[in-house]
């Protein structure tokens, strides 16, 4: 564990806890992509399936236990419980031209033809894509109210510092795993254009609106 | 062995 990938885990946590937090206490989901939250929920459970079977650290358990249980929580919390909020009209991107790709690929390119490797290989891959519809429904609405701003800039912070986390990882245990590097490549670079906005705006005390 | 230490990352 290196002081990189700690803070990413943390940037991450935090997202996670702060959207839970917007939803439950606006009780209201406006503004939200229930499409990227259910994708989220897919990449933990698809990922995590090793979580009873492969004990790693107490951290690393009570983590995936919190990750499952917030992206399940907030799912339901979008789709049942604050249901009325959800704004479906905005949350239009067709999560199966993500989806069908990303299962395709999981099963070409992958470290080892096993179930739960090509699970593990599909959640890398589907979580480098899964905020699109996040970020194609702000497109649509034309704005994002700050606190979904901040929950997307420590989400996008997150994988940007595993990245970092991957180099200090090659260069001092010469470890690296492409398929995670690439893919968290690809999941960081999606944001950048919502960090420049971020940056140049909420940082400047300004709502985020883009040009409608 | 690489496998067993890339799943050490969430």
């Amino acid at each position: 564990m290196n002081v990189f990938r700690l803070t990413g885990d943390l940037s991450h946590l935090v997202a996670i806890i702060l959207l839970l937090l917007k939803i439950w206490k606006t009780r209201s989901c406006a503004g939200i992509s229930g499409k990227s939250q259910v994708m989220f929920a897919l990449v933990f459970t698809t990922r995590y399936l090793d979580l009873f079977t492969n004990f790693i650290s107490p951290y690393n358990s009570v983590m995936k236990v919190i990750y499952l249980g917030c992206s399940y929580a907030t799912v339901y919390m979008i789709y049942m419980k604050f249901k009325a909020s959800y704004d479906g009209n905005h949350d239009t991107f067709r999560a199966e031209f993500l989806i069908i790709p990303v299962g395709g690929l999981a099963f070409l390119v992958n470290h080892e033809f096993t179930p739960l490797e090509i699970l593990w290989t599909f959640s890398i891959y589907l979580e480098s894509v899964a905020i699109l519809p996040q970020l194609f429904m702000i497109t649509k609405t034309g704005e994002a109210e700050t606190i979904t701003t901040h929950y997307l800039f420590a989400l996008g912070l997150y994988r940007a510092l595993y990245l970092i986390n991957w180099i200090w990882r090659y260069y001092f245990e010469g470890f690296f795993d492409l398929i995670a590097i690439v893919a968290g490549c690809v999941q960081t670079i999606l944001y950048c254009d919502f960090f420049y906005l971020y940056i140049t705006k909420v940082l400047h005390g300004k709502k985020l609106s883009l040009p409608a | 062995e690489q496998d067993k230490e890339r799943k050490d990352e969430l």
